[in-house]
């Protein structure tokens, strides 16, 4: 089973057009593995990434360097799907 | 009747779990839901519709799927809730009844049964269908880029590893096969609504074409009254618009299909995350999504049963 230890999902609410640009230009390459969950379409609409632990210093220095603002909303991935899963068990049992 | 009672509407299940309440809602309603074999998954999984019906034959008929991007849980768990609502609100609520005793009603709610079943099994984050993809190593297709409107357009992928990937041609995916096989031979849907998830837009198409379809006015009318009713709620605040317009272009959408199919009330939910989980939502806000989508849906299938064409 996969897991997604450390992954975080940021968030990053647009600013301009310029920064839907340089994440559209992340959504382009490979070798960060990015998933991105909302895609960079509009400064209307947010923009969430999951970023594989191994990315994150590499992502967050891009950010920083195009001083696009983010927010991390989940800050280990696998907790989460730890406490569904959990969760579901228990469910199941009852 | 115990078992369809006690069945937790605010959690996740498994597929098994799913299909087998499938058959107790049946056999609690067996003159109201029928379950349909609309033909097998890829990896030879059944596809069940349920069909809410009063009598006739190939009466008007509306279709909801739910759960086509296996990752986006919140959807097929708000059709599990959404079906049985309908099922027991027939009899009682006087709109349903009264909508149900002249139209039919489709549940396709798990509409991607195999990477549904892979994110219990290996991979939570899985969206696409679970295909081999000759010449690739990469697996799946994306199957709401897999429709033949536009297909091959903006917005999809002719990458096979690509969460996007359109596939190798249109409706090569099964699983999409298997539904434009019954709403072609049905013949007589006049409303087509898919439910995804998450970030709370209701959208009409098209998708693989910025221009504004012939019936965009009363669309947008349409969309935006039941979001009104849906935020009314919960405060749950909506967005509505055509795919290209309000997200990006997506060629190869269902909704854009059954739109050009002659299906005029096409609709696409992006159901809830209220700003932190995403596509992890917790099972609490399960059946808080599931009402509040419901005043959305009953609004636009009260719309379709008053205005037939």
């Amino acid at each position: 089973e996969r897991v997604f230890i450390q992954d975080q999902v940021i968030r990053v609410n647009v600013q301009s057009e310029e920064q839907i640009q340089l994440l559209q230009a992340l959504e382009d390459q490979q070798e960060w593995e990015l998933d991105f969950w909302l895609h960079p379409v509009s400064t209307e609409l947010p923009v969430d990434i999951r970023v594989p632990l191994s990315s994150v210093s590499s992502v967050t220095e891009y950010l920083m360097a195009h001083n696009i603002q983010y927010s991390v909303i989940i800050n280990n991935l696998q907790e989460l799907l730890d406490e569904e899963k959990a969760e579901m068990e228990e469910n199941e049992m009852n | 009747e115990y078992r369809t009672r006690s069945f937790n509407f605010g959690a996740y299940h498994r597929l098994e779990t799913i299909y087998s309440w499938m058959d107790t809602l049946v056999a609690q309603y067996p003159k109201l839901v029928t379950k349909q074999d609309i033909g097998r998954s890829y990896e030879n999984r059944p596809m069940y519709v349920l069909k809410f019906s009063t009598g006739g034959d190939k009466r008007p008929a509306i279709w909801i799927d739910t759960g086509i991007h296996s990752r986006e849980w919140v959807s097929q768990a708000t059709g599990l809730w959404t079906a049985n609502k309908i099922a027991t609100d027939y009899g009682i609520d006087d709109s349903l009844t009264s909508l149900l005793n002249t139209m039919d009603i489709y549940m396709l709610l798990l509409a991607n049964p195999d990477g549904y079943t892979y994110t219990h099994s290996n991979d939570r984050m899985w969206r696409k269908t679970r295909s081999k993809n000759s010449g690739s190593v990469c697996v799946g297709v994306d199957p709401n880029r897999n429709w033949d409107a536009g297909f091959g357009g903006p917005g999809a992928s002719n990458n096979p590893c690509s969460e996007s990937y359109h596939g190798p041609s249109a409706h090569s995916e099964i699983e999409v096969k298997n539904v434009v096989n019954l709403i072609k031979s049905h013949g007589n849907f006049k409303s087509f609504i898919s439910v995804h998830a998450y970030s709370q837009l209701l959208m009409y198409p098209y998708g693989y074409s910025c221009n504004s379809v012939p019936d965009q006015p009363e669309l947008d009318s349409v969309g935006k009254a039941a979001v009104q009713k849906l935020t009314s709620l919960y405060g749950t605040k909506y967005k509505v618009g055509s795919i290209c317009n309000i997200i990006y272009p997506a060629s190869g959408g269902s909704i854009d299909w059954s739109y050009n199919l002659g299906i005029k009330y096409s609709f696409a939910f992006e159901l809830r995350d209220t700003g932190r989980y995403g596509f992890i939502l917790p099972a609490n806000q399960i059946i808080p999504t599931a009402t509040e989508t419901w005043l959305a849906l009953k609004h636009i299938m009260e719309y379709v049963r008053d205005h037939p064409y």
